[in-house]
């Protein structure tokens, strides 16, 4: 890809902006981020403080597996249990000033990249689907 | 990537092995599918017959909105209905002898493409993350 540097494109450029980010906040229940997800169709998406600030993700998986009990599946968890209970919040993110190099290395081992400003604000995600379009218009130039 | 040609190499070089591909069976119950992709922690995996032929692909959101009823969470619905019922059949796949080009293609609007023979029969996946490992390595380069 000699022609195609990817630390020179940054990050802001192709992603998805804040406003067109499906997320849940910290303290709904559980019920709520289950149905925040089916209606989106998203196997995860970015959890939110208050401020608008990262703070992790929260995946289908996770909250299916917060209602299995030890004899059968307690649909009762969730209304009991928040978002805070279950989210994953060790995710690598890129920064606004980052390039599409820093995104491809995140986006080996996850589906998606959310984007930060410098308070830690989330103002975008980049996805693999994107980071695939790039690569294959750079291949059918 | 003029020294890159995705058409000259095949998907089979870096696909997932069949052996390694977790997958279910057309008659399954729900309950044993959602099991399955809750233990591997996939989201979605293929759907065979019982010849290993290549049927569709069911998801962990596709079960989770078979088990929701008009007014509640109806969890009998995972005993009673089968893999069969809920599966994506309109799923694109790519042949044994084609290349990473036209999975590429097919890679970006899902995120794991299955490999089959020239009898239907799924001999592996190729997935998102190979792909991105594959055009990384030759960015690097
Ligand atoms: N409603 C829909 N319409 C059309 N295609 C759909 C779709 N939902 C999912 N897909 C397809 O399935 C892929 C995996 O989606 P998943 O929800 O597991 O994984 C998604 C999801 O977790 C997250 N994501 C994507 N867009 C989002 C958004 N607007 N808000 C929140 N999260 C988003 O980023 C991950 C990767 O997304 P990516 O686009 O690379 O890849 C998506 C996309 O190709
Ligand atoms: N147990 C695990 N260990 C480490 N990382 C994990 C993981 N499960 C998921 N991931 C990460 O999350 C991505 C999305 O997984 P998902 O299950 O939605 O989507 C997966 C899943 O639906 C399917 N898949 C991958 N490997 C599979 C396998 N061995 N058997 C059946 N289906 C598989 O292909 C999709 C794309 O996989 P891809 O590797 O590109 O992308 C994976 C991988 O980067």
């Amino acid at each position: 890809l000699s022609n195609f540097d990817l630390s020179t494109i940054p990050v802001t450029e192709n992603m998805i902006d804040a406003e067109k980010v499906a997320h849940v906040q910290l303290q709904n229940p559980l019920e709520h981020a289950l149905l925040v997800l089916t209606k989106t169709g998203y196997n995860a998406v970015p959890v939110l403080d208050l401020d608008g600030k990262f703070c992790g993700t929260i995946s289908k998986s996770a909250i299916v597996e917060a209602m299995f009990g030890l004899e059968q599946i307690e649909v009762d968890q969730l209304y009991d249990k928040k978002v805070e209970d279950v989210m994953e919040e060790d995710i690598p993110t890129v920064r606004i000033d980052d390039s599409l190099e820093k995104a491809l290395h995140v986006l080996i081992d996850h589906s998606f990249a959310c984007v930060l400003d410098h308070q830690d604000k989330m103002v975008g995600i980049y996805t693999r689907r994107e980071m695939l379009k790039q690569l294959r218009n750079e291949y059918y130039q």
